[in-house]
């Protein structure tokens, strides 16, 4: 049972912290969520409300779907819809205080896994770079 | 050295192989990339000459950072992009019999491994997904 060697690793200790992560917000239309991913680089980021609650993901693939019409890509379609519209709302979130196993396991279907409060507020992401660099880390000792 | 247990795990075993791995054609252009890429989900693939080997990797934040004009997204020069002209050259790859822990070590930084023989020629991709699977498995014995 490695498990037990690997007691040490803490989603807290792991995860990027609310503020370092990029998102959109609630009423955001669909050409500014594309900007805000082309210009971040990330191909997928969280949906937060005023509040800094998680409601969704919005993705470059969701984004891109939505407006493949059928002779051609409708770009002017952009600016009228909102990322409610088109995100995924089944997003699978944890508590910081949850074990770092259930991250693993979240994070063998999901590039990242949301880290919220009891209020649904955003406190950080655990994404599969730190939890890989981690176990790499452990292999290697 | 927890390495030594996990000395079942072969690149082989893992990859997807190269039937099953999505990719743009050398020549092709970026509005017949970013289809490929909407169609499939994927954020990037392999791009590849009429030989199957292995020339970059092409994705959607690259196509979408190629269009971003000062003033708008220029969606219409898509059709006068090709591939080359955007992919990312600098890919990391490995060959079918190299050790499964320097995939592991370069997935840290990349989505997945393109996994070429010495021809150059793509024989499979070894992706973030597998190695989570299997490490996850692994622990939980
Ligand atoms: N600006 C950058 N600098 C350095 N490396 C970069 C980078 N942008 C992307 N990468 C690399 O590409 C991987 C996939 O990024 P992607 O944006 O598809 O997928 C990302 C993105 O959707 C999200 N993500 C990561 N960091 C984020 C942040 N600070 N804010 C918002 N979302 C983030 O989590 C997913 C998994 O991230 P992970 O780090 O495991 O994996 C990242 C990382 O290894
Ligand atoms: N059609 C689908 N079915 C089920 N799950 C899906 C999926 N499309 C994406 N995913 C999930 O999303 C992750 C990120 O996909 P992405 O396209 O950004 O990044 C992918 C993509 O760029 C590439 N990739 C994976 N499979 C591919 C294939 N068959 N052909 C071409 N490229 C592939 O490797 C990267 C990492 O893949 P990984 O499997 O680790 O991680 C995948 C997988 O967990």
């Amino acid at each position: 049972v490695f498990s037990e060697e690997f007691t040490n690793i803490s989603i807290k200790d792991l995860m990027i912290p609310a503020d370092k992560v990029a998102h959109v917000q609630m009423g955001n239309n669909l050409e500014h969520a594309l900007l805000v991913l082309t210009k971040t680089g990330y191909t997928a980021v969280p949906v937060l409300d005023a509040q800094y609650r998680l409601h969704g993901l919005i993705t470059t693939n969701l984004i891109m779907d939505s407006i493949l019409g059928l002779e051609r890509i409708e770009f002017e379609r952009l600016q009228n819809m909102k990322v409610e519209e088109v995100m995924n709302k089944d997003v699978s979130r944890l508590n910081v205080s949850d074990d770092w196993m259930k991250a693993l396991k979240l994070v063998i279907n999901h590039t990242f896994v949301c880290i919220t409060n009891e209020d649904g507020v955003l406190e950080g992401i655990f994404t599969r770079r730190v939890i890989l660099k981690k176990l790499h880390k452990q292999l290697m000792i």
